[in-house]
C-alpha cells in the first residue's frame, strides 16, 4: 500500500458515496445512466469472486464488501426505490457491445485460464469501459449536473492514480502486472475529454454543458 | 504460475 493507491481507492470510494446520496437526497437518479451502474456491480462482483479464497487485509475484505454493498445499493434505487426518476430514453447504450467483447478478450488475453482469473480479468476489461453508458448519456442530453461531475471526476481520478500507484510500485517493488495496467491507461483516457470539461468550466463555476 | 499479477489491489 502506497500513498497513490489509498488515494485512489479514497477517490473510487469518493465517487460511490456521492451518487448514493446525490440520489438519496435529491429522491432522483435523473442523469445516471443505470447501465453504467450495472457494469460497476457486474465488474465488483466478478473481480471480488475471491473475497473468501484470497484473503489480503482487513483492509482489503472490507473496501471489497463496501463497493458491493454500495454498487447493489445504486443499483437498486435506480431500479426499484427511485425507478420512475431514472432517465431510460436517453440510457441507450447497448449493454452487449461492451460485456461480449470483454468476456472474448478475458478468454484470450489472461494471466491463467483458471475460472477465478479470468472472472478477475474480465472485470477489468469491463471496468475500463463501463463508464461509457454514462458518458454516452452526456452526450446525449448535451449537460450534466454538477453533481453528476464531480462524480465523474472522482471516479476518474481513482484509476489516473492507480496509474501512478502502478508505476510507483514498478520501480520501488519490481511489480507490474500489464493486463491491469494497460486496461487503466484506456479507463483513464476515457475520461479525458471529460476532465478537460471538468477543469475548464465546472471548477470555474459552470455548468456542463457540451458544446452546441 | 502468476508472477506480476495485482490481486491485492481493489
Amino acid at each position: 500500500m502506497n500513498v497513490f493507491r489509498l488515494s485512489g481507492d479514497v477517490a473510487h470510494l469518493i465517487a460511490i458515496i456521492i451518487l448514493l446520496l446525490k440520489i438519496w437526497t435529491s429522491r432522483s437518479c435523473a442523469g445516471i445512466s443505470g447501465k453504467s451502474q450495472i457494469l460497476f456491480a457486474v465488474t465488483f462482483v466478478a473481480r471480488y469472486l475471491d473475497l473468501f479464497t484470497n484473503y489480503v487485509s482487513i483492509y482489503n475484505s472490507v473496501m471489497k464488501i463496501v463497493y458491493l454493498l454500495a454498487s447493489f445499493g445504486t443499483v437498486y434505487l435506480m431500479y426499484m426505490k427511485f425507478k420512475a426518476t431514472y432517465d431510460h430514453n436517453h440510457d441507450t447504450f447497448r449493454l452487449e457491445f461492451l460485456i461480449l467483447p470483454a468476456i472474448a478478450l478475458s478468454l484470450i488475453i489472461n494471466h491463467d485460464f483458471a475460472v477465478i482469473e479470468v472472472f478477475w480479468t474480465f472485470s477489468i476489461y469491463l471496468e475500463s469501459v463501463a463508464i461509457l453508458p454514462q458518458l454516452f448519456m452526456v452526450s446525449k442530453t448535451g449537460e450534466a449536473e454538477s453533481i453528476t461531475s464531480h462524480y465523474l471526476f472522482a471516479l476518474g481520478s481513482y484509476r489516473a492514480l492507480y496509474i501512478v500507484n502502478w508505476i510507483y510500485r514498478y520501480y520501488m517493488e519490481g511489480f507490474y502486472d500489464m493486463i491491469a495496467t494497460l486496461a487503466g491507461i484506456v479507463q483513464t483516457v476515457l475520461y479525458c475529454d471529460f476532465f478537460y470539461l471538468y477543469i475548464t468550466k465546472v471548477l470555474k463555476g459552470k455548468k456542463l454543458q457540451l458544446p452546441a | 504460475s502468476i508472477k506480476h499479477n495485482m490481486h491485492d489491489e481493489l
